[in-house]
């Protein structure tokens, strides 16, 4: 419906444009309607501008940058209407150690009303997690799943 | 709603069925190259109903199920289960495929067709939920999504 | 031969003249996301000759013009330069691109072709060299080429 | 010419079967021809199986899995005809600790012939370089070099 679309999206633009000053420690982001007189039909964009950088295409931003511009619009609708789960398999290889901690942070508000599957092979990613399992193929071709405890945060399966 | 745990059977690198409880929060999985953690992303695609094999790396519906190894023979079929809380409820779906071509939808205790399975997952608000499942190498795509795209995440969010 | 140095003058991110030698062995680049790392590789692709801007990430020639920041105004033009070294001589090759839409090649002291630079590359046995620069995520690609580029690549080794 | 192509092909084929051995601790692998009758216009294939496993479409291996194979086949053609350059742009991003040691182990071996200039994240791949340089924006949108002294490898611009 064109009132619940509206609603919707203004809440998520605002979101959107908050998150990736997070993210981005500053910086200019917008989503827009392309026709916003056709609220039934218009199609989104996404601009985004980091810190002291002018607007440019999107393609020209690096890889780092496009995962936290992807991660800031997402986060902008789980905030507006959480997801009952999300699955990220190695969203952090192409973040540096500052924007992973970031990121982190962001999941550590999100996860109250999202269960989040992380795949990961980062160590800081791995500390903020709640749960653990590794998967090994001990057994080659074969993988079996074990938990794992962490230190001061004792789980079981 | 949560999910509450999986279990794949025969899926992929997973010939045994293996169940994954999931907890509130935050679970990571980790493990070296090739271990089958992405083959677990690959099976919530698929349990939530994916048709294209391709989106899951195959190019036959046959590249799921289990091939041998080493150590042990080619399995004839596979199944993937899936157990969500609703308040007091426990919901199950539950896909199997077989080596001849056959494919089987289970909600709860029977068989039904993929629609079914899509309807209750609409009714649970995850209906379109794979935009919120991201393989490797995929978050990076949502900001180069096509505008028509971009709006229908708003438009299943409104 | 060896590639000694680069120099980046005006591309993307790099407006100011920026010289980075190359020594043998091993150089790692490193910095956080977004410093202009990945802009280094884009200006050895483009000054050995690539022709679509799609390869360097932009949409348009212009994208490669240090479009200006906060604290700097964007330049008119982009020029990058490569020095080879070959036993005793030292081969130069450059590249400029004007906003107007003009292109220059240069080798060593004069004005010439795209095409002289594409030939004397290949006398230097570095034809074709575009495969051995791997850019973001395509490694990975080197496995999935077309029977016929697997080829290619046995033969220029050849 | 035919006679160069097969005894180039031959030799590659030999070095890309030794080089996934290395990298993958066992395992099968083989570069084919599709019509090896056909040597002038035959196109090539790789099959890659890893230890334990049984040999599976390419498609279906794992992101790390599938960058050991194409490392396999590149350092194949480099053993062959060494390149003078190469560089790598976070190829090590999607690789384990041990694979990466793997990896750099080749580098260490074949940098006498080739230089290479690798984009990282990676700390390991970082102690194995000769010289490092840093990219920095500290003043916004504009990127400046800096060369790094390593501890024990000290080295000017
Ligand atoms: N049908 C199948 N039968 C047996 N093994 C399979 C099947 N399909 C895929 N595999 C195996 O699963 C492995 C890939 O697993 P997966 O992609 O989950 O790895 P991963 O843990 O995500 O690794 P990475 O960290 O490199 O991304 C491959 O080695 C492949 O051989
Ligand atoms: N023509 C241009 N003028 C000014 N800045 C540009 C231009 N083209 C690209 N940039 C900037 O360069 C930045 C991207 O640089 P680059 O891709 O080299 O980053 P990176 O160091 O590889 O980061 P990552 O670690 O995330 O891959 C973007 O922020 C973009 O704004
Ligand atoms: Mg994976
Ligand atoms: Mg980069």
């Amino acid at each position: 419906s064109r009132v619940s679309f509206s609603e919707a999206f203004n809440t998520i633009k605002e979101n959107f444009l908050k998150n990736f000053k997070i993210l981005f420690e500053g910086g200019e982001a917008e989503l827009c309607l392309m026709e916003p007189d056709d609220l039934l039909e218009t199609g989104l964009e996404i601009k985004a501008q980091p810190p002291g950088k002018r607007l440019l295409n999107l393609k020209l931003l690096s890889g780092g940058e496009k995962t936290l511009t992807s991660l800031a619009f997402l986060f902008a609708l789980f905030e507006y209407k959480p997801s009952p789960f999300c699955v990220f398999d190695e969203v952090d290889a192409s973040l540096d150690e500052a924007n992973i901690q970031r990121f982190l942070k962001f999941l550590h508000k999100l996860k109250e009303k999202t269960q989040f599957l992380i795949i990961t092979h980062n160590f800081k990613t791995m500390e903020e997690a709640d749960y653990i399992y590794g998967i090994s193929m001990n057994e080659p071709g074969i993988s079996t799943i074990y938990s794992m405890k962490m230190t001061g945060k004792e789980k079981e399966t | 709603i949560y999910l509450d745990r999986l279990e794949l059977h025969g899926f992929k690198s997973f010939p045994d069925k293996t169940v994954i409880k999931l907890h509130q929060g935050i679970t990571a999985v980790i493990g070296p190259n090739g271990c089958g953690k992405s083959n677990i992303v690959d099976s919530v695609l698929w349990v939530m109903g994916e048709q294209k094999i391709k989106n899951l790396r195959g190019e036959n519906n046959e590249d799921l199920i289990f091939n041998g190894s080493s150590s042990k023979k080619p399995l004839g079929m596979t199944e993937v289960g899936a157990y969500f809380s609703k308040e007091d409820e426990e919901i199950y779906i539950a896909r199997r495929f077989f080596r001849d071509g056959e494919s089987k939808y289970i909600l709860n205790e029977r068989f039904c067709r993929n629609k079914d399975i899509q309807d209750m997952l609409f009714q649970l608000r995850m209906g379109g939920t794979n935009y919120f499942i991201f393989e490797q190498g995929s978050i990076e795509k949502l900001v180069s999504l096509k505008p028509s795209e971009k709006r229908m995440l708003i438009e299943e969010a409104a």
